[in-house]
């Protein structure tokens, strides 16, 4: 028996639309330590690496490890049939073919429950190596996803060159070049406005707009993003769930042909 | 002109 109960449905939602741009489908490997996902996007450029700990559901049972692979599209359709401030449940037996997601509204008077086919999904799981990361930023979530989207209208690459001065993300096209520095701050009042810079060595590296820009549908989950950055190494692009988890993007660098 | 990697490439199947 399988059972996840969450306060709110608004962060499955959020998450959904965090992971449903680059995936079609994927599969939730469910345990008593929580939930995990790994997929790679269709051209296999990232990897979506999602957690979210028993912990941080309000209910959690888990008797027995269980893979669900779920058609992102149909999950989709089922959250929009949710209020942001429902309770929502996900159930399964074990080896079950289907899994239930259930909706409470706050006052009991109206639930719901679905019921989705899951697949068989035949997915690879790669195994991350442990990296010392040469730069380390955190910046407001929201400043990363402007950048992203700002910068994607001159070129399909941006470079990333961080140094202990600050961090600029760079584009060139037919328009022209694009930059934008960013530079660690002083004292801020607010945490969440902070952009902080841990360097061990310079680098810079290269990436395709298109996936900077899907991963920042995570950006209503967390008011801070971190780029992990080294020469020659996927980037990674982490969300914090406040409470529960997090979501980690792995982007494969573009190099010099 | 640059290459886009795959990520496949930088982590090993388990």
């Amino acid at each position: 028996m399988f059972e996840a109960r969450l306060g709110q449905a608004t962060i499955l939602k959020k998450i959904l639309d965090a992971i449903k741009d680059l995936l079609n489908e994927a599969t939730f490997d469910c345990s008593d330590s929580g939930i995990q996902l790994q997929a790679m996007d269709n051209s296999h450029v990232s990897l979506v690496s999602l957690t979210l700990r028993s912990d941080g559901f309000d209910k959690f049972r888990c008797d027995r490890n269980l893979s669900m692979g779920m058609n992102l599209g149909s999950m989709a359709k089922i959250l929009k049939c949710a209020n942001n401030e429902d309770n929502v449940t996900m159930k399964a037996q074990d080896n079950a073919d289907t899994v239930t997601i259930m909706f409470e509204s706050a006052n009991q008077e109206k639930v719901s429950d679905y019921e989705m086919k899951l697949m068989n999904l035949d997915q690879e799981h790669l195994g991350i190596p442990e990296t010392d990361f040469s730069c380390v930023v955190r910046m407001p979530a929201m400043e990363f996803a402007r950048i992203c989207r700002d910068l994607a209208q001159f070129s399909e690459s941006v470079v990333i060159c961080c140094t202990k001065e600050g961090v600029k993300f760079s584009a060139s096209g037919d328009v022209g070049t694009a930059n934008i520095k960013l530079a660690q701050t002083g004292s801020v009042d607010k945490e969440e406005e902070a952009v902080i810079i841990e360097m061990q060595e310079p680098v810079t590296l290269t990436f395709a707009c298109r996936y900077l820009n899907a991963f920042t549908k995570a950006t209503p989950l967390s008011t801070q993003v971190q780029l992990s950055m080294c020469a020659d190494v996927p980037l990674v692009v982490e969300y914090a769930i406040k409470d529960l988890g997090h979501i980690r993007y792995y982007l494969a660098p573009k190099i010099e042909d | 002109s640059s290459k886009q990697t795959s990520i496949s490439s930088f982590f090993k199947k388990e």
